[in-house]
């Protein structure tokens, strides 16, 4: 089962036409491996969006160098999905 | 926590315990039948639950669930939709009334392979398991892979991306069942294809900025139906067309089923927003089916009131 250590999804939110360019270039960059949950489309729409662990810092810089504002939805993606398979366990038995 | 026999609906499952569920379904209840209406890319049936008192094609209702793989309170939420439509058969005036009128198909499972993968191999996988000649990416999204503005901005030709429309339309086998099941069956007047976690409650189109002939009607009807969802734990919907709405995205199930003539053809958007996306608790499934159901509700009686 692969795994999402360090995974962490943020929650992306544009003021304008411009900053959601800017996503969409990111989400351009294969290299990344972006996974986008909400694709940037819109202004009136958050974008959330798995980084994986080797490229959370980039994406953080990119983004906070572009004035772009975002939260964290999700810190670490591997301690959800343990808790969930826990859960399922339980639930199991 | 809701169960019926040892199921228990406030747990995420395995493809085969849904399976067994279904088979318990149709075992206590007479109006439930288990149809195969095809099978996936790995071979693996495609199940639909068919409820019907009676009649010889009746209009029907189509509800579906998890097409994408990942969004597993889709699923979930099917089957607890499914135990409360035979459950409140007989007992509930208005399913009572609608199953004397129509017939309802459910299809819990849309994307068997990728439901599988994201229990065994990858909890993120989203699309279809199928293999993709000369790329070494694997799987389309079945929700691009439709005869409706196929290929189209909204989705990927790249075959590694999350959006690849697929080579062809309906060339995913789960994609092309439902097609022929809706064809050959000719008496559907509403699609509902349930999806998470912005939610939203959407209708066509989503591969051109054109309204729909039926844009208000379809608006009134998912007003009151965000409404009546809205009105048990106060989650908010916003509603609308696809494009307008979220973005534009071509090949599109209901964009599909609106053009066969399907009139009341929408897409939910389950629960969350803002806390886990594709990873909503367990505890969470059956409220979120109970507000969803209030919506399905009204939908349904909608179709069978204004029968076209």
């Amino acid at each position: 089962l692969e795994t999402f250590v360090g995974h962490q999804v943020l929650r992306i939110k544009t003021k304008n036409e411009e900053e959601v360019k800017q996503l969409q270039l990111l989400e351009s960059l294969e290299h990344l491996e972006l996974d986008f949950w909400i694709n940037p489309s819109a202004t009136a729409v958050p974008v959330d969006v798995r980084i994986p662990a080797v490229s959370v810092q980039s994406v953080k810089a990119f983004l906070e160098s572009q004035g772009i504002e975002y939260s964290i939805l999700i810190e670490d993606l591997q301690d959800v999905l343990d808790k969930e398979k826990q859960d399922m366990a339980e639930s199991a038995q | 926590r809701q169960r019926s026999g040892s199921f228990d609906f406030g747990a995420y499952h395995t493809l085969d315990d849904i399976n067994s569920e279904l088979d318990h379904l149709v075992s206590e209840y007479s109006f439930v039948e288990k149809i195969q209406i095809g099978e996936s890319y790995e071979k693996r049936p495609l199940y639909v639950l068919k409820f019907s008192t009676g009649g010889s094609n009746r209009p029907a209702i189509w509800l579906d669930a998890g097409i994408h793989s990942r969004e597993w309170v889709t699923q979930a939420s099917a089957l607890w939709i499914a135990n409360k439509i035979a459950s409140d058969y007989g007992t509930d005036a208005s399913i009572t009334s609608l199953l004397d009128k129509m017939d309802l198909f459910l299809l819990p499972v849309a994307n068997p392979d990728g439901f599988v993968y994201t229990h065994t191999s990858n909890r993120m996988w989203r699309k279809t398991r199928s293999k993709i000649p000369g790329s070494i990416c694997v799987g389309v999204d079945p929700n691009r892979n439709w005869d409706a503005g196929f290929g189209e901005a909204g989705a990927s030709g790249n075959s590694c991306s999350e959006t690849y429309h697929g080579p062809y339309p309906n060339s995913e086998p789960e994609v092309k069942s439902i097609v022929d099941f809706v064809k050959s069956h000719g008496n559907i007047k509403a699609f509902v294809s349930i999806h998470s976690y912005s939610q939203l409650l959407l209708y066509p189109y989503g591969y051109t900025e054109t309204p729909v002939p039926d844009q208000q009607e379809l608006h009134e009807v998912s007003a009151k139906a965000v409404a009546a969802l809205s009105s048990l734990y106060g989650t908010k919907y916003k509603y609308g067309s696809i494009i307008t709405t979220i973005y534009r995205a071509s090949g599109g199930t209901i964009d599909w089923t609106y053009n066969q003539g399907i009139k009341y053809s929408f897409t939910f958007e389950l629960r969350d927003t803002g806390r886990y996306g594709f990873l909503l608790p367990a505890k969470q499934i059956v409220p979120t089916a109970e507000e969803t159901w209030l919506a399905l509700k009204v939908i349904m009686e909608h179709t069978r009131d204004n029968m076209y």
